[in-house]
C-alpha cells in the first residue's frame, strides 16, 4: 500500500519538526506513481501534487506522527476535500412539480441500462411511482433487456419500439407519465462516443425536448486517462448534473472519480456495486481517497 | 516543426505525457523513456521527428517482441470445427465481436456456429440471436438460467454435426474479482477440453474495452490464471481512448493483440497491427 511504501522510504527518517522540502518531495514522488496507477489523469495529478506540495511543505509534523504518516494525511484530506464536497449535491434532485425527469447518457456499455433499473428501484424505496423510458433504438435487444430489467424492479417500461426518434419516444414518455400519476420518469439511451456529433446531438434535442430535472453521465469506474475527455465531452453538450461510477465492486482503484471531480465539478450521486437491482451505493469521498491511494 | 525542433526536456515531457495518456502503464513508461534517451544519445538523434520515430520504433518493437511477425492471425484448427472462447468483464464488447467476427467468417464462405452461453443477463441471448439472423449464423441457445457450459456442449456437437467450420461461444461478462464466475468459466473451459479430447479452444478471446486503464492489466492476469488466454481483441478504439495498457500486457504476459474493434456495425473489425497501432498513440 501507499503508506506502507512512503513507511520504508521514510524509515530512516526521523520526525524533526517541521516537514522539509526534501521528504515533500520524496513523499510526493510515492504519490504520484500511486495516483497514475489508480487511473488519475495525468494533468490533474500534476494539478494535486503542486497543492498538496504547497500545503505539505514547511508544515508542522504533528505530535505522534512520522513524517511520512503527516504528508500521507494531508494527501488524505486534500483527497478527501476534492472528492466530497457538498453532502446535498450528491443527493438526487427532485423537480418540485412532477414528474422528476432523469436522462441517463454514456459511453457503450457502461452500464446506463443496469442503472435505469437500479434507480427505478430506488425511488420506489422513496414511496415514488417510477416509468421507465427505453430510447435506445440502436443496440440489439435493448428494448428487451430494459423490459426484463423494469420486471425485476416492478416498474413498467414506456417504448415505441426500434423504429421512432428516440427524441420522440421521451417526449411522448413525458406526456404520458403526466396523466398517468409516474412521478419519476428514467430515460436509458444507447451508448455513445462524445465525439459522435450525431449521437451527441440527439441528447441535445433531447434535452431541450424533455428539458430533464437531472442528467447523469454514466461512467465505468474503470476507466482510464480518457476519463477527463469524456466528461468534458458529455459537460460541454449537455451540461450534466452529476455522475453514476458503475462496477466499482471490481478492483479498479477508481482514480476516474478524481479526474471528474476536479475538471467537471460535478458531484458523484451514486457507484454502482453489482449486477443486480440492489446494487447500487452512496458515493463516500473518504472511502473512495482511500481506495485510490491504495 | 519536428524537422527543426530540437531535442530538449520539454519534448520529453510531451512525449511522457503521450504515452501516460494513451493510458501505458506508469513504469512501463518510465522504462521506454529512460530506453528513449539511451537511444538519442547512441544514434545521435538531431531532431524531435528522430526521437519520435525512435520511441514509434521502440513501441513497435515492444508490441511483437517473440512474435514471428507483424501480424498475430487467429489460429485454426487442423480439424474442423475450429472453436474460439470469447471472455471479459461486463460491457467490453464480447457478443459484438463474435458478431464481427462471425461476418467476417461468413463473408469469406464459411459456416459458423454461435454458441450464446451468457445464460445470465437480462435479453443476452435475444442479443445474440439478432446478430445470428441477421448475419445468417446458427445461434445455439440453453433456456435462460442454464448452464453454460452444457450451451457450449451442445453447440460444438451440433457444428461437427452440421459440419460448421467455426464455433464461436459468447459468455457472461464477469468481474476477475468474482471468484465464483471464475469458477464458472474455467468449468465452460473443461467442457471445450473434454470434447476436443485435451486440447483448449483454439483461441481464448479476452476482450478489453479501449477505455479501460490500469485494471485492464488486472483483468489480463486474472482471466490468464484461469483459462489461458491466447490473444486480446481490444474494443472501442473509434473512441479517444488508445488501449497503451495492451503493451504492457503483451510486455509482461506474452499476449498478443489479435484483433481490435472500431465501431458497433458487423464490419467494424480489423485485425491488430502494430505501426498503426502506434501511430494512433500520438495522434
Ligand atoms: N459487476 C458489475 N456489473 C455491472 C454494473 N453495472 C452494469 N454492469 C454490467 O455491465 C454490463 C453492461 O451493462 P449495461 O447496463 O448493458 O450497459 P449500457 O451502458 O446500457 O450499455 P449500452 O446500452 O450498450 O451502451 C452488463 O453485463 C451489466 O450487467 C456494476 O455496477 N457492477
Ligand atoms: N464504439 C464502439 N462500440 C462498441 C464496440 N464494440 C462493442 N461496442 C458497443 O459496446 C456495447 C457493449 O457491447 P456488448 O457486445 O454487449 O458487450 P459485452 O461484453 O457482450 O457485454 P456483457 O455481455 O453485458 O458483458 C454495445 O453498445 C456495443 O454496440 C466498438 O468496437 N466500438
Ligand atoms: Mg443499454
Ligand atoms: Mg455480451
Amino acid at each position: 500500500s501507499l503508506s506502507e511504501k512512503l513507511q520504508s522510504a521514510f524509515a530512516r527518517l526521523g520526525g524533526r519538526g517541521v516537514l522539509s522540502e526534501e521528504v515533500v518531495d520524496k513523499a510526493l514522488h510515492e504519490v504520484q506513481l500511486a495516483l497514475l496507477e489508480a487511473d488519475v489523469n495525468y494533468r490533474v495529478v500534476k494539478g494535486f501534487i503542486a497543492r498538496v506540495r504547497e500545503r505539505a511543505t514547511g508544515s508542522d509534523i504533528l505530535k505522534g506522527l512520522e513524517p511520512a504518516q503527516q504528508v500521507i494525511k494531508i494527501v488524505d484530506e486534500e483527497l478527501t476535500a476534492l472528492l466530497g464536497g457538498d453532502d446535498e449535491a450528491t443527493k438526487l434532485v427532485f423537480a418540485p412539480k412532477p414528474p422528476t425527469i432523469i436522462m441517463l447518457v454514456g459511453l457503450q456499455g457502461s452500464g446506463k441500462t443496469t442503472h435505469a433499473g437500479k434507480l427505478a428501484a430506488f425511488v420506489r424505496k422513496q414511496g415514488r411511482n417510477p416509468i421507465l423510458v427505453a430510447c435506445d433504438v440502436y443496440r440489439p435487444a435493448a428494448i428487451k433487456q430494459l423490459e426484463i430489467v423494469g420486471e425485476q424492479v416492478k416498474t413498467p417500461v414506456f417504448t415505441k419500439g426500434d423504429q421512432i426518434d428516440p427524441v420522440d419516444i421521451a417526449q411522448e414518455a413525458v406526456a404520458e407519465a403526466s396523466t398517468s400519476g409516474r412521478d419519476v420518469v428514467i430515460i436509458d439511451t444507447a451508448g455513445r462516443l462524445q465525439i459522435d456529433d450525431a449521437l451527441m446531438d440527439e441528447l441535445k434535442r433531447m434535452k431541450a425536448a424533455v428539458k430533464p430535472t437531472q442528467i447523469l453521465l454514466v461512467l465505468d469506474a474503470m476507466t482510464g486517462q480518457e476519463a477527463v475527455n469524456v466528461a468534458k465531452g458529455f459537460t460541454d453538450s449537455l451540461d450534466v448534473d452529476g455522475f453514476i461510477l458503475t462496477k466499482f465492486d471490481s478492483d479498479t482503484r477508481g482514480g476516474a472519480a478524481l479526474s471528474l471531480k476536479t475538471i467537471a465539478n460535478k458531484p458523484i450521486k451514486f457507484i454502482g456495486v453489482g449486477e443486480k437491482m440492489d446494487a447500487l451505493e452512496a458515493f463516500h469521498p473518504d472511502r473512495m481517497a482511500s481506495r485510490i491511494l491504495g | 516543426t519536428g524537422k527543426s525542433r530540437k531535442i530538449d526536456e520539454q519534448l520529453y515531457e510531451e512525449l511522457e505525457e503521450a504515452l501516460i495518456g494513451a493510458d501505458l502503464n506508469i513504469h512501463t513508461t518510465i522504462r521506454i523513456m529512460r530506453d528513449l534517451r539511451d537511444q538519442v544519445r547512441d544514434q545521435d538523434a538531431r531532431t524531435a521527428d528522430d526521437v519520435k520515430d525512435i520511441l514509434r520504433n521502440a513501441l513497435v518493437e515492444a508490441m511483437v517482441a517473440g512474435d514471428e511477425g507483424y501480424f498475430s492471425p487467429l489460429k485454426q484448427s487442423p480439424t474442423a470445427p475450429t472453436v474460439y472462447l470469447v471472455v471479459g468483464v461486463n460491457g467490453v464488447g464480447k457478443t459484438t465481436s463474435i458478431a464481427k467476427m462471425a461476418y467476417r467468417f461468413k463473408e469469406a464462405g464459411h459456416k459458423v456456429v454461435l454458441a450464446a452461453a451468457d445464460t445470465f443477463r437480462a435479453a443476452a441471448i435475444d442479443q445474440i440471436q439478432i446478430w445470428g439472423d441477421r448475419l445468417g449464423v446458427t445461434v445455439v441457445c440453453g433456456k435462460e438460467g442454464s448452464d453454460p457450459a452444457s450451451v457450449v456442449f451442445d453447440a460444438i456437437r451440433h457444428a461437427r454435426a452440421a459440419g460448421a467450420d467455426y464455433v464461436i461461444c459468447d459468455t457472461a461478462g464477469r468481474l476477475h474479482t468474482k471468484q465464483n464466475l471464475m469458477e464458472e468459466l474455467k468449468k465452460i473451459n473443461r467442457v471445450i477440453l473434454r470434447e476436443r479430447g485435451g486440447g483448449p479452444a483454439d483461441e481464448t478471446l479476452l476482450v478489453l474495452d479501449a477505455t479501460t486503464g490500469q485494471n485492464a492489466i488486472l483483468q489480463a492476469q486474472e482471466f490468464k490464471k484461469a483459462v489461458d488466454i491466447s490473444g486480446i481483441i481490444l474494443a472501442k478504439l473509434d473512441g479517444t481512448a488508445r488501449g497503451g495498457i495492451v503493451i504492457t500486457i503483451k510486455d509482461e504476459l506474452k499476449v498478443p493483440i489479435k484483433l481490435i474493434g472500431t465501431g458497433e456495425k458487423p464490419e467494424d473489425m480489423e485485425a491488430f497491427e502494430p505501426h498503426t497501432f502506434v501511430k494512433g498513440i500520438f495522434e
